[in-house]
C-alpha cells in the first residue's frame, strides 16, 4: 500500500510510542529514550506479537510492526503510569 | 488477558451504525456487527439490541484518517480500527480506507468488530496469541470464536450467561433509548466515581443551559433558571443542582452569559448588567452596567467567551458577534459586530459558550453542543451531540 513501512529506528520508535512501549521524550522532565528502553519495549512488544523476546529489531519483529492491526495502544494510558506516578486520561468523553 | 479498568454498569446495551460504509450495504454491515456482539453475549450477560440511531451506548461509524477524535487513521493497511473503553464512551470507528468484506478476501468486518467490541465492552489487548484480543488481524478465519483467554477476560467483568439460550441477540428497533452512566469500575488504577443519576434528573429532561464557566479554582458549572449545577468529567457532581442564590450572593437566575478571563475573575451577565466574582465569591462594587464596564457591547447579550485560538474575548448576540480586547483604547473596533456565519457550522442561535479545561471552545444551542477546530475554524466533524449524555451524564 502507499504507507511507508516501518523500517528506521525513529519509525520504530514511533510505531513503539503510539502502542503504548514506550513513553515520548520529554523534554520538561529531561526524561530521554535510552538503549535500555527500546530495547526492553522491542521486548515488551515481541512478547505481543507472539515473537522470541530478544529485544533484538530483527527482520520478522519489523514485519509484524507492519502488519495490520487494531489502533488502541498494547498497553493503554491506565496501565503506564508517568514519571511522577500520576497516570494520564486520554481520549476525554468531550 | 488484561481488564482496562472500566466496565459498563447495564447489562442490555444497545448500538447502532450511525456512518456506515459505502463498500459494504447497510445490511451486510449490520449483519456483520449483529454477529460480532452475539460473540460476546453467548459467553457472557450481556445483550446486545441494535437501535435505529438516537442514544445509543455505542456508536459505530467508518471514517477515513482525521475523524474527529483526534486519533486518525492511516490509509489502507496497518490501523485498521479503534474503539473507546467503557469509560471513554465505547464507540467503536472503522477505517473506511480498508477494503471491508464479509468474506474471505478484504479485510473481514466479522472478525475486526469481534476484536474492538472486546474494547467496548472494558478489555485491553492480551497477548495470547489465539485470543480474539490479541493486536493483530490475523487473516480471514472462517471460524471464529472466543478463545478460553477471551472467555475468562469477559467474564471476569459481566459474570458468564445467565439466560436460557444463553446470550441471544434481539434485533430489534429501539429507537428512545437513553443512554446510561457507565461505571468506572473498581479497578484499582481508576477512581469509582458513582453516577450521578439523581442530581442529573432534572437537567436531563431538558438540557439546554443558560450559561457555562470554569472558575479559576478549576471548577465547572451550568446555569440554567434558577439552578447551578457543578460538571465533571462524567457528568453532575454529587449534591446538584443546587440555588444560585445560595451560594451566588446577589447573583439573578436566568442568566444571560457567564466568562473567566485569565486573571481569574468570572463576569456574569443579565440584561444591562454584569456582576464580578472570584471563584464564588462576590466583589464588591457589582452590579455594573455593560455599556460602562464593556463599552460597545449590548444588553442582554446570549454568550460569552474567552475563544481558545487567540485568548481574546467575544460576546454573542442573535447572529451578531463582538470582539472585545480590553487591552486597547477602543476594546471593540469599528468593524464590530460581525456576522455569526463567519464561525463556520454554528447555529444562529447560540444559549452558551465556553472554553473547556483551556483546550477547545464548545457553543451550546438547546439539546445541542458544537466543537470548535480552532485551526480551521470550522466546527468539528461529527457534532453537534447532545448536551445530555456528554455533559450531564444522562
Amino acid at each position: 500500500g502507499p504507507l511507508s513501512p516501518i523500517n528506521s529506528e525513529p519509525d520504530v520508535q514511533g510505531y513503539l510510542q503510539r502502542f503504548g512501549y514506550l513513553q515520548a521524550p520529554n523534554p520538561e522532565t529531561g526524561s530521554l529514550v535510552t538503549h535500555e528502553h527500546f530495547s526492553e519495549a522491542v521486548k515488551q512488544f515481541q512478547s505481543f506479537a507472539s515473537l522470541p523476546t530478544t529485544g533484538i529489531l530483527d527482520a520478522e519483529t519489523k514485519r509484524m510492526m507492519n502488519a495490520p492491526r487494531c489502533g488502541v495502544p498494547d498497553i493503554t494510558d491506565e496501565e503506564r503510569p508517568t514519571e511522577n506516578g500520576q497516570t494520564h486520561r486520554r481520549r476525554r468523553k468531550r | 488477558f488484561v481488564h482496562q479498568g472500566s466496565k459498563w454498569r447495564v447489562k442490555d446495551l444497545t448500538w447502532s451504525v450511525s456512518q456506515p460504509t459505502s463498500q459494504l450495504t447497510r445490511n451486510d454491515v449490520e449483519t456483520q456487527i449483529a454477529r460480532a456482539w452475539k460473540l460476546w453475549s453467548d459467553n457472557s450477560d450481556l445483550t446486545f439490541t441494535k437501535s435505529n440511531g438516537g442514544n445509543v451506548h455505542i456508536d459505530i461509524r467508518f471514517a477515513k484518517y482525521e475523524h474527529g477524535d483526534g486519533d486518525s487513521f492511516d490509509g489502507p493497511g496497518k490501523t485498521l480500527a479503534h474503539a473507546f473503553f467503557p469509560q471513554y464512551g465505547g464507540d467503536a470507528h472503522f477505517d473506511d480506507s480498508e477494503p471491508w468484506t464479509v468474506g474471505r478476501y478484504g479485510t473481514n468486518l466479522f472478525q475486526v468488530a469481534a476484536h474492538e467490541f472486546g474494547h467496548s465492552l472494558g478489555l485491553s489487548h492480551s497477548n495470547v496469541k489465539s485470543s480474539l484480543m490479541a493486536p493483530f488481524y490475523r487473516g480471514y478465519d472462517d471460524n471464529l470464536h472466543l478463545d478460553p483467554d477471551d472467555i475468562a477476560a469477559i467474564q471476569g467483568i459481566y459474570g458468564p450467561p445467565r439466560r436460557s439460550g444463553s446470550g441471544w441477540n434481539r434485533l430489534s428497533s429501539q429507537s428512545s433509548t437513553s443512554r446510561r452512566p457507565f461505571d468506572t469500575g473498581s479497578s484499582r488504577k481508576t477512581p469509582v466515581i458513582p453516577p450521578t443519576s439523581e442530581s442529573s434528573a432534572a437537567i436531563c429532561k431538558s438540557p439546554s443551559i443558560d450559561a457555562l464557566t470554569t472558575t479559576s479554582d478549576g471548577k465547572t458549572y451550568a446555569f440554567k433558571d434558577d439552578l447551578y449545577y457543578q460538571l465533571n468529567d462524567y457528568g453532575v457532581e454529587p449534591g446538584y443542582p443546587k440555588k444560585i442564590s445560595d451560594d451566588w450572593s446577589g447573583l439573578p437566575a436566568n442568566l444571560d452569559a457567564a466568562l473567566t478571563w485569565s486573571d481569574g475573575k468570572t463576569f456574569f451577565f443579565k440584561g444591562g448588567k454584569y456582576w464580578r466574582f472570584l471563584n464564588k465569591k462576590a466583589l464588591p462594587g457589582y452590579p455594573k452596567l455593560i455599556s460602562k464596564g464593556f463599552a460597545g457591547i449590548p444588553n442582554d447579550v446570549d454568550a460569552a467567551f474567552v475563544w481558545s485560538g487567540n485568548s481574546k474575548t467575544y460576546f454573542i448576540k442573535g447572529t451578531k458577534y463582538w470582539r472585545y480586547d480590553s487591552a486597547i483604547e477602543t476594546p471593540v473596533s469599528a468593524d464590530y459586530p460581525k456576522s455569526l456565519s463567519a464561525w463556520d457550522g454554528l447555529p444562529n442561535h447560540i444559549d452558551a459558550a465556553f472554553q473547556w479545561k483551556n483546550a477547545k471552545t464548545f457553543f451550546f444551542s438547546g439539546n445541542q453542543y458544537y466543537r470548535f477546530n480552532d485551526q480551521r475554524f470550522t466546527v468539528e466533524t461529527d457534532y453537534p451531540r447532545q448536551n445530555g449524555p456528554w455533559w450531564f451524564g444522562c
